[in-house]
């Protein structure tokens, strides 16, 4: 049984692809079969593992036809955890899916063949609502939104789960919200404490696991590697490990 | 004389809101008519003014023909400083125009009535390039790329530049890039000062100003003010005085 999850938020620079790198890097220590799909015509995903795709063999290639799942997996350098990397020809999937028939079921359709290999698929989405990640949404079974802790993050928040609420009921009934995650989180200031308790009360099934600011999260990426291979003392990845337990919980609970 | 600068970048979250709001408001203090146009479907730059339009007057409906520009533009609540605010239906806009003639020409022509009334004109744009991004870079004599001091920030930077090669050689022959602005500097950090070092190598004109991560700037906008107003003596507001002074510098320069 896989778990696809959409790591999305309108809202740009709120940690949805330090969470796709982390919290897969975390479930894989846990011994699970993990699959990012680098879905951002940014890549930042596919760098944050410094992978770089074969031409014709990214996530444009899968969605549009041109490559099979088995060619644009790749591994990603971390036991356990696979990628799909992406490139910035993904920009272009947008204009170029825009009149296709199904177009927002592409990447649902492309994924179909991956259920027997992994236990979570994790698919970092740009921030936008655009077809890109409306595709993520519908293939998704679960959505986690990180949500900085400052202020501009928590504006748009209502907009984003109205998407979401589109996104259920016309393309996919069963898609759950499977928490909100409090990024970023700096306990020297009260602009923090403040969001995070406004979160909290808008949304019930916001995360208990809180991901605290911490450059060496800012530093692990221009290593190619997660938090837990770069420095698995720091705040951010015992955080990144206690939110992968509580998930796992909650599955099982589920 | 009206110089059009748009403030954009793909990566999200660097800082395009906060530079347009409090690069205006800087602007505005040395004496310049400003006008913002929030032309960002999240209208974080509303919100960072407490500005929420009337109904049928926001930014959407100035591009789609629905409202004159007289009807769109509004105080922001600082002297010299308008604004033209946005509504989420800007996201549909990117739909809605996408098979229109002319369609990245909209904003353009719907601000060449502006041309006497303000000296400078500041886009705020959302974190893609599509649609609403190009109109911006079309409408725009010059534009403002701020960039985060950090890794994945600078990852994305030469995809950025390639997008504004191609806007200026088809859609915009007078389009310059005013300059890179550095934001969220935090001078404890290594990190900071490798990225700021890597891009002022790549990019010589990078802004000589630098704006420091600073908690009140992120605390301004839930206030309703520019950092100017909010905490005038704030490291956050002098570094966008002194960049609005590079500016004017530049600009007599010119
Ligand atoms: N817990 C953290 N502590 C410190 N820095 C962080 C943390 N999480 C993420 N960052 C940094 O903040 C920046 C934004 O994070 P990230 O790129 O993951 O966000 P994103 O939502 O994926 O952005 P985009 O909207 O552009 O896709 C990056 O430079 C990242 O390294
Ligand atoms: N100099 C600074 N110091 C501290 N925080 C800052 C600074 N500049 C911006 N911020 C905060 O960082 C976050 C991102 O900034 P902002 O929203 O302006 O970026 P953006 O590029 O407009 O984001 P988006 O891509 O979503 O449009 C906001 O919460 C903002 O308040
Ligand atoms: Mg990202
Ligand atoms: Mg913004």
């Amino acid at each position: 049984m896989t778990t696809a999850i959409a790591v999305a938020n309108q809202k740009g620079g709120v940690g949805k692809t330090t969470t796709t790198i982390n919290l897969g890097a975390a479930l894989a220590r846990l011994g699970h079969g993990v699959l990012i799909v680098d879905f951002d015509p940014q890549a930042n995903a596919s760098a944050s593992l410094n992978v770089r795709p074969e031409p014709g063999r990214s996530s444009y290639d899968l969605v549009l036809g041109h490559a099979t799942l088995l060619e644009v997996v790749v591994p990603s350098g971390q036991e356990m955890l696979s990628i799909i990397p992406a490139t910035s020809d993904l920009a272009g999937a947008e204009i170029e899916l825009a009149a296709a028939l199904g177009r927002e079921f592409r990447l649902k359709t492309a994924l179909e063949g991956v259920a027997m290999s992994y236990n979570f698929v994790l698919i970092d989405c740009p921030p936008s609502v655009g077809l890109l990640t409306v595709n993520a949404l519908t293939a998704a079974h679960e959505v986690i939104i990180p949500v900085q802790c400052e202020y501009l993050a928590l504006e748009g928040l209502g907009q984003f789960t109205n998407t979401l609420e589109l996104v259920r009921r016309n393309l996919n009934r069963g898609l759950r919200l499977r928490g909100l995650l409090l990024t970023m989180y700096d306990r020297r200031t009260t602009l923090s404490q403040q969001v995070a308790d406004e979160v909290r009360r808008h949304f019930p099934n916001t995360f208990r696991a809180v991901i605290p600011r911490s450059v060496r999260a800012a530093e692990a990426p221009s290593h190619g590697l997660p938090i837990q291979a770069y420095d698995p003392s720091s705040p951010a990845a015992i955080a990144y490990g206690e939110l992968a337990e509580e998930m796992l919980r909650k599955e099982g609970e589920a």
